[in-house]
């Protein structure tokens, strides 16, 4: 029975894909699953949308491990899914923001680099196209975002980890979600989850200048960092991308925000301390509990501010 | 299946901006074919590198020569993985 799902583990790309057929299934009052396009060895891109209805409804997006290597992000993700699930019509909150809002879960952002992963390299962290005129494979799809692009923090050489890719949107996986986004029009906030090293960032990357509103991105990320905090102690620190970690051209919520985005945040999970992305299957579950404190205080505060 | 017997993670601290510069300098040598999981930023954060194994004391050398404060954050990368992939095998037998 696919009820057997077990939110603590890590699962292979088939296992969670058949997991958001049930989520659909068993929550279809609320969930749908769409297929938003396909990966470069076609593999199914898909989303997770929850909604109680009504068409062109604001939207918040919330993705997970576009670096494939990194399983917490996407078991966080699918813990996340099943929380918002079942908070809805129990949780006074998730339910009046679902009544308002939707919102579109992309569990797992890179497929073929997640695949690759389980069957090849468990270090891979790129997409798994061809580059031409190389025998290296594989773009950051984190430097492939048309902000910034090719700019400083991204390596032209197709065998670096952070390649940027040929052009902006080079990458099927990318290109899918600008278009998703582009055609919705509606989207209101845009989420990433990452890991490991305890992070809540905003724009920008690319450059090292404040956003307009820096001032109500920083304090919405404290106030998420402090919920965060409040489950198991865990600190994140909260800043702009460059002024936190380093500058880093081609990133997603560089160029959702400057696509109209506001509310762009990237999260980078938690780190124990031991093992770096290589989180044991215990972590799963506090990590995606303490994440989702987090993502609500920012999801609140975009159903309390329109704009 | 590649594997990783013998990688080491790294963890760096650096307290200055010029230490910081050392390591982007190491960044810089592909030969070493380093893996940065959290790349030289500010001294404020710690950096965390794999380093296969046969350059494992290359990069320590580096470090030790200008001073620079490192502990071994993974001692052998693949036990890691051993242990993550019999956690997934007991899990998919728990499924069952």
């Amino acid at each position: 029975s696919s009820n057997s799902f077990n939110f603590g583990a890590y699962h292979t790309l088939d296992e969670i894909y058949a997991e958001l057929d049930h989520l659909a299934s068993q929550y279809s009052n609320i969930v749908s699953k769409l297929q938003i396009g396909e990966s470069y060895e076609k593999r199914p891109l898909y989303v997770l949308k929850f909604s109680t209805g009504g068409s062109n409804r604001p939207a918040i997006w919330l993705d997970a491990g576009i670096h494939s290597r990194e399983w917490v992000t996407q078991a966080s993700a699918i813990w996340i899914a099943k929380k918002i699930a079942t908070d809805y019509g129990q949780d006074p909150s998730i339910t009046s923001l679902l009544n308002k809002m939707d919102i579109f879960l992309l569990t797992v952002s890179n497929p073929d680099g997640y695949v690759f992963t389980h069957t090849t390299n468990r270090m891979w962290r790129k997409t798994r196209s061809k580059n031409k005129g190389s025998v290296c494979f594989g773009v950051d799809p984190n430097r492939n975002w048309d902000a910034g692009f090719g700019g400083p923090g991204a390596s032209k050489n197709p065998c670096s980890d952070s390649y940027h890719g040929p052009s902006a949107n080079s990458e099927v996986e990318v290109r899918s979600v600008v278009n998703f986004i582009k055609n919705h029009g509606n989207v209101r906030a845009f989420l990433t989850l990452h890991s490991y090293s305890q992070l809540l960032m905003y724009p920008y990357g690319y450059k090292c200048t404040e956003p307009a509103d820096y001032a109500e991105l920083d304090a919405l990320g404290r106030a998420a960092a402090s919920s965060i905090r409040s489950l198991y102690g865990t600190t994140f620190t909260v800043g702009s991308i460059c002024t936190t970690i380093y500058q880093a051209s081609g990133g997603s919520i560089d160029w959702s925000y400057d696509n109209g985005i506001k509310y762009s945040f990237a999260f980078e999970l938690r780190d124990t301390g031991n093992y770096g992305f290589l989180l044991p299957a215990s972590q799963i579950i506090p990590t995606a509990e303490e994440t989702w404190l987090g993502l609500k205080k920012i999801m609140e505060h975009v159903r309390d501010s329109p704009y | 299946l590649q594997t990783f017997v013998g990688h080491q993670v790294l963890r760096i601290k650096t307290r200055n901006e010029e230490e910081v510069k050392k390591l982007q300098l190491l960044e810089s040598l592909e030969h070493l074919e380093l893996d940065f999981w959290r790349n030289p930023s500010t001294p404020a954060h710690p950096v965390d590198v794999r380093v296969p194994a046969n350059n494992v004391q290359a990069v320590k050398a580096f470090l030790e020569s200008y001073g620079i404060e490192y502990s071994i954050l993974i001692e052998d990368l693949q036990v890691v993985l051993d242990q993550e992939k019999q956690d997934m095998e007991y899990n998919q037998q728990k499924d069952r």
